[in-house]
């Protein structure tokens, strides 16, 4: 009986881990999507444009957004190597990264939220490696 | 008192801690200077 | 005890391939991006082609109501949020090189 105990308590541990590592696989597929849409998205409009966008109007991933409300008083210092920041805010605010800024803006097809179109999964399973399209499926 | 640490800079990742700090911060009592003029909280982004 | 052995033997399996999965997963992501880095350091393309345009920011941020701020640090930077209780406090340490911080312009 003790033994059967711990085996069904290590069987509910490794359910666990395989659920977060399913979750973690996920995430990463969705990233890869949307950074490859994104670069594909970018070319495609270059190639429109004649060139790329102007440098000072383009930020390079990654980076980091904050958002907060316009009203908020801000204080920022500043070391003078540029290697340490602290900021004060006197309102509340919010932290994307980048990841999340190309899912709103739709590049990985909305798969996040479990909606995608028929010709949207096939692009998406076109940009990911053939073992892993049955996952995308999944989500 | 530090509550959340996050390694930025890498390229993709730590959404999950992000996420964190922000319902910390939305949900702190803490007493907002502009709570009179209405809500100041930040607005969540868009999603297209 | 042999059914429990059975299944903690399948669910080694599948966590083993899950492992191997998103090993591949982040390998050739960061092949990726270094490629696109690459290019770009060599010459090769005008730039990584990975970025987003403030039009893009501005499309899922209401610009005309909040302040936008974008952080571009490099690897291993640490952010410390301070307990909101006490402050609404955030410190940003770089030890790779220095940390970029800028405003989003409105239009």
């Amino acid at each position: 009986a003790q033994e059967c105990q711990n085996l069904e308590m290590e069987k509910q541990q490794r359910i666990e881990r395989i659920r977060e590592k399913r979750i973690q696989l996920q995430e990463l597929l969705l990233q890869q999507i949307a950074f490859k849409n994104l670069v594909q998205r970018n070319r495609h409009s270059e190639q429109h444009t004649r060139g790329p966008p102007a440098v000072n109007s383009t930020i390079q991933l990654p980076f980091l957004i904050l958002n907060t409300s316009k009203r908020t008083v801000i204080d920022c210092s500043i070391s003078s190597d540029k290697f340490e920041y602290l900021f004060n805010f006197d309102n509340m605010f919010e932290i994307h990264n980048d990841t999340e800024i190309l899912k709103r803006m739709g590049m990985s097809f909305g798969l996040e939220a479990g909606k995608c179109s028929s010709k949207d999964l096939r692009t998406a399973k076109s940009l990911v490696p053939k073992a892993l399209e049955k996952y995308l499926t999944g989500i | 008192r530090t509550r959340i640490l996050v390694s930025i800079g890498e390229s993709f990742g730590t959404s999950e801690k992000l996420q964190k700090i922000n319902q910390m911060v939305c949900n702190s009592d803490r007493p907002l200077k502009h709570g009179a003029e209405g809500s100041t909280a930040p607005k969540p982004l868009k999603r297209l | 005890v042999a059914g429990l052995q059975w299944e903690l033997q399948d669910l080694q399996d599948a966590e083993q391939q899950l492992d191997t999965l998103i090993q591949m997963c982040t390998t050739q992501f960061k092949l990726l991006t270094e490629d696109l880095e690459n290019n770009f350091l060599q010459n090769l393309t005008e730039n990584t082609s990975a970025y987003v345009t403030c039009q893009d920011l501005r499309s899922v941020v209401d610009p005309s109501e909040q302040l936008v701020m974008v952080i571009k640090a490099p690897p291993e930077t640490q952010m410390q949020v301070s307990d909101p209780a006490e402050a609404f406090q955030i410190a940003v340490k770089s030890t790779q090189g220095p940390i970029d911080v800028f405003l989003c312009p409105e239009e």
